[in-house]
């Protein structure tokens, strides 16, 4: 049916709507659909659980689309519901950690941008809430958090794509976010949030150049991490924290779910190394999407054995 | 409203190697509209790759400024419209 959701495509906002309650539909045992909130122009947050019903389970939670312009972003946690959902009871790995734990996937996150992406410029990046005393639009949702929020200069312009919002959470999308986690922080032992490009696997801090406790567990599960993902289709990745890796940034969603207490929290900067940036052709998403689910098979493995 | 169009606006990967390379950019940095796309803000440091999009015009003065200073660069992308329309090459199931 022309028109119709695609793996193997970028999809606009309602086909991904569309696409939730099919998943609903399907996989009535494994899949419920929680509305966390609404955005700055009242389109739903939706978050999908993957797993068992049982809420007690360990969880890991994981975010697509924070920065609008990163398509590669969203295709892959609707790869990833895709994938749980059809392995299920086929492969071993996958068998293991829906029978133990839940996954909890937030496909867009930031929707009005996404969706501005998609209608009006191919390049927005933040989200689409009004700056009161500017003509410039959008927050970046992942300067927005209170981790560290506004501590570098850059951040301060709401001109500027990484302004971080009046006041940290002051967006509703990241207050949606940060409410449900912390209201599901007992269950919740890991923290994916997943971007592009440049084929980096990261962790905490951001906002310092100071390493976290256990940044030697972190840069080892990272490591087993990107040599999975290399498995595939030997693509490569560089891991290490944030903040020497690439460089200091200020109230990222990776560093308040650390500081919060998920302890093991990871960022991909997903395909490609700038060959087309953003812009990665949507043939190239399957490959994308099918490395990463060997990493992140392999953190939330990890997770599920270690963590108590 | 129509969508904004790319039509030969530019994406440069420019590698500063000293202080003097890192201040240059940052000076262009200040002068045009840059659109950083790694790392996804004003953040020039000695050996860092940057990668940045510019629209066709200020490209030319941007070039000349590289090229005056002997900066090494690149153009990863030439025409970003053209890409843009090119990323959907996987045809409808």
């Amino acid at each position: 049916i022309p028109g119709r959701h695609s793996y193997a495509k970028y999809n606009a906002w309602d086909k991904i709507v569309a696409w939730t309650e099919k998943m609903l539909h399907k996989h009535p045992d494994m899949v419920s659909r929680i509305k966390i909130g609404t955005t700055v122009e009242d389109n739903p947050l939706y978050v999908l659980k993957i797993g068992k019903k049982d809420e007690r389970r360990k969880a890991i939670f994981m975010d697509c689309g924070i920065h609008a312009r990163e398509w590669i972003s969203p295709a892959f946690c609707q790869w990833f519901v895709y994938q749980a959902t059809k392995t299920y009871g086929k492969n071993k790995i996958m068998t293991k950690l829906l029978d133990r734990m839940n996954f909890y996937v937030l496909p867009v996150f930031n929707i009005d941008g996404y969706i501005w992406s998609w209608t009006q410029n191919r390049m927005w990046r933040k989200n689409r809430s009004k700056n009161p005393g500017s003509k410039c639009i959008g927050t970046d949702l992942n300067r927005n958090f209170n981790a560290s929020w506004n501590s570098f200069p850059d951040t301060n312009d709401p001109c500027e794509e990484t302004y971080g919002g009046p006041t940290a959470e002051s967006e509703k999308e990241t207050k949606a976010v940060t409410d449900f986690i912390r209201s599901h922080l007992k269950s919740i032992k890991g923290y994916i949030t997943m971007h592009s490009y440049s084929q980096m696997l990261l962790f905490p801090y951001g906002y310092t150049s100071k390493l976290p406790p256990n940044q030697e567990e972190l840069a080892k599960v990272a490591k087993i991490g990107t040599d999975a993902l290399s498995t595939r289709y030997a693509t490569h990745y560089i891991y290490g924290p944030i903040a020497s890796t690439i460089y200091p940034t200020s109230g990222s969603s990776l560093d308040w779910a650390y500081k919060l207490g998920i302890k093991h929290t990871f960022a991909f900067e997903l395909r490609d190394k700038g060959k087309y940036g953003f812009l990665l052709p949507e043939s190239q998403i399957k490959s994308t999407c099918k490395e990463t689910m060997l990493a992140v098979k392999f953190i939330a493995k990890y997770i599920l054995q270690h963590i108590s | 409203i129509a969508p904004v169009r790319f039509d030969k606006e530019k994406v440069f990967r420019v590698k500063p190697q000293d202080e003097k390379q890192a201040n240059i950019l940052k000076d262009l940095a200040k002068t045009n509209k840059l659109d950083f796309w790694y790392p996804d803000a004003t953040h020039i440091a000695v050996n860092m790759r940057v990668d940045f999009r510019v629209s066709e015009k200020e490209s030319q003065s941007i070039q000349f400024v590289l090229d005056q200073n002997k900066m090494h660069y690149e153009i990863l992308i030439h025409d970003l419209q053209e890409a843009i329309e090119k990323q959907f090459d996987v045809k409808e199931d």
